[in-house]
């Protein structure tokens, strides 16, 4: 792609179809390379070899990571709400994030809060099982408001370090759902003030733009401190959270790197650029 | 709209008898830009777009169509075209026990899909279906169909996490035909397409099973990733059709035109919600003009 003498025309259209289908999206493409062309006519970028760079510079400094969001003192325990579309991940995530802080030897407790698709509660209680920590659940059909509410007095009642609250997926465009999700979070505050800590949105590398879509609509409901952006493992190079982290930005915190216990990673920007194109 | 963005595109042109090369070049630049925002794959834009060059060339327009309109018009046909030419019912014809075999990544809907299936064909079909849980990895995976099974009335195979995929199906066929069952419905494993073991185990399953519709279940909002999905699906094991979930949102839904392309499989089924009975037949029409936003 970059072994050329000058920058031209057809190595803009190269870079153009590899960005794109990188996920990162047309419009923020478009002015990427268009900033590309501007410096080209300017001679700030003459090489073809130092275009790749610049490139993942101006990506990278759109990326946003964060390192672990810190407990404030006094403040027990923390809670993780975590939300997002069906299917992403966000179930196998809470079982490795729980298992990180299980490392550090923390005590871990579980919210099964996913009290509508079958055999979610099951699916966590093995979770919970595989990491040595607490799951609280009631039963199938239950108000998950409520499960969210006990997770949080038992883990203040046990002085546990981390509450993570699994929720049912949901498409971001379903007003009740939405209504049911803000409901949860107002509730968990009710429990403990101050919380939830950080809400986690769980979003799929596989996914193209909708994921814009899926990130400002749960922003809007429910305020959105992290992103955890799953099945990295794949072919799919997750370039949507670019425009994600452009517009909104919400720190991306963890990537999932497969079904494994283990496969989560902190987010690091410079590996994920390096990685998209 | 691209209709809007057309009509402002031609807004400059008046009483013109003809769609000229100029004309057509800017309404192909706004196609492309809202194909590409709709998640349809790159190289599928290029080829897509070519295609509605040549019909758009010189093309008289319509008494009744502004020029907007003519262009958007051949643009919706053409992909209607492109969407429907393959269109075909779920095939469970055959020797009963009949077997369908669903494939894909993980998340993308088969375990419930599996469950709609079976009702689908219970309730239209009048046929007796029975369901196999052949994810053995996925924590809670077979109680997963299990409890899907049970809530659309239909019997299942009793598999358990620590035996073999291949030998589920192996022993739930034999099951099936005891039963006197007319369809095996197998519930596989999300798997990665680079995955190479799995995708070995997805052989063996074909192999053993000689599926007569082997359906790749994808999520309707996947992006450019779908076209290298969906060619390691068909190349590994070949797809006789597609179900498109999730399409209960707002995702444009281009990957089917991307799948479509590049596998030449109909899209047979559409995932509407996440209740068993949220199961459509796949119409193309509707697709077109969702994709065109
Ligand atoms: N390859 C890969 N698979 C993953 C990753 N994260 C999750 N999965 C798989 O994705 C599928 C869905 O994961 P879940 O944790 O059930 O997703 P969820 O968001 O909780 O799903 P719902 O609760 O139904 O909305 C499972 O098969 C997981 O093993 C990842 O990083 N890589
Ligand atoms: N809104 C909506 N949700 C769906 C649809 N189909 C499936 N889901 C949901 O998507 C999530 C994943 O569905 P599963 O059936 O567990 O997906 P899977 O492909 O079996 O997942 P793995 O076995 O882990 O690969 C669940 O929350 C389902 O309820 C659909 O058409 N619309
Ligand atoms: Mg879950
Ligand atoms: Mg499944």
């Amino acid at each position: 792609l970059f072994g050329k003498k000058e920058i031209d025309a057809e190595t803009l259209d190269e870079l153009e179809e590899a960005l794109v289908t990188a996920d990162l999206g047309v419009t923020t493409v478009m002015r990427l390379v268009d900033e590309i062309r501007e410096k080209v006519s300017r001679k700030e970028l003459v090489r073809p070899e130092a275009l790749r760079e610049h490139l993942k510079a101006a990506i990278r400094e759109i990326l946003v990571a964060e390192e672990a969001r810190q407990a404030p003192e006094g403040v027990r325990p923390w809670v993780i709400m975590v939300v997002g579309v069906n299917g992403v991940g966000k179930t196998t995530t809470i079982g490795k994030i729980g298992a990180r802080f299980r490392r550090e030897g923390k005590r871990v407790i579980l919210a099964a809060g996913d009290t509508f698709r079958a055999a979610a509660i099951e699916q966590l209680e093995i979770w919970g099982d595989r990491i040595g920590a607490q799951v609280v659940r009631h039963q199938q059909g239950s108000d998950p408001a409520a499960v969210a509410f006990d997770a949080v007095e038992a883990g203040k009642a046990r002085d546990a370090d981390v509450v993570i609250v699994d929720t049912a997926g949901r498409l971001h465009t379903k007003r009740n759902l939405m209504e049911e999700l803000k409901k949860v979070r107002r509730v968990i505050g009710k429990a403990l003030p101050g919380a939830p800590h950080e809400v986690l949105l769980v979003l799929d590398a596989t996914t193209g733009q909708n994921a814009v879509s899926q990130a400002r609509l749960f922003h809007e409901a429910v305020g959105v401190d992290t992103i955890a952006l799953t099945k990295l493992d794949g072919t799919a190079r997750g370039g949507v959270i670019v425009a994600i982290c452009d517009e909104l930005k919400i720190p991306i915190r963890y990537i999932g790197i497969g079904e494994g216990v283990e496969d989560l990673r902190p987010f690091d920007a410079q590996a994920f650029v390096d990685a998209l194109f | 709209s691209l209709s809007e963005k057309l009509s402002g595109v031609f807004r400059s042109l008046r009483g013109k008898g003809r769609l000229g090369e100029k004309d057509i070049q800017a309404a192909l630049r706004e196609v492309r830009l809202a194909l590409l925002e709709a998640d349809v794959h790159y190289r599928v834009v290029r080829r897509f777009v070519e295609a509605v060059r040549e019909r758009a060339q010189g093309q008289e327009v319509m008494r009744s169509l502004t020029p907007a309109q003519t262009v958007i018009k051949i643009v919706h046909d053409e992909l209607v075209r492109m969407m429907g030419e393959h269109v075909a019912p779920l095939d469970v014809a055959g020797k009963p026990p009949v077997p369908v075999m669903l494939v894909g990544l993980q998340g993308s809907g088969k375990t419930t899909t599996a469950g709609k299936l079976a009702l689908h064909l219970k309730r239209r079909a009048g046929r007796d279906p029975y369901l196999v849980p052949a994810d053995v990895y996925r924590p809670a995976a077979i109680d997963q169909l299990q409890k899907v099974a049970s809530d659309v009335g239909v019997a299942a195979y009793p598999s358990r996490p620590d035996q073999d995929p291949v030998e589920i199906c192996r022993a739930a066929l034999e099951e099936a035909r005891k039963g006197g069952y007319d369809t095996v419905i197998v519930d596989t494993a999300g798997r990665l397409h680079v995955d190479e073991e799995l995708m070995d185990e997805l052989r063996r399953l074909k192999e053993l099973l000689e599926p007569r519709e082997i359906l790749l279940v994808a999520d309707a909002m996947t992006g450019q990733d779908a076209v290298n999905v969906a060619k390691a699906f068909d190349e590994a094991v070949g797809i006789t059709g597609v179900v498109l979930t999730k399409a209960d949102g707002d995702a444009r839904g281009g990957a089917a035109l991307s799948i479509q392309a590049v596998t030449q499989r109909p899209i047979k089924l559409v995932g509407v919600g996440e209740k068993l009975d949220a199961l459509e037949v796949f119409h193309p029409e509707r697709m077109a003009s969702r994709i065109l936003g």
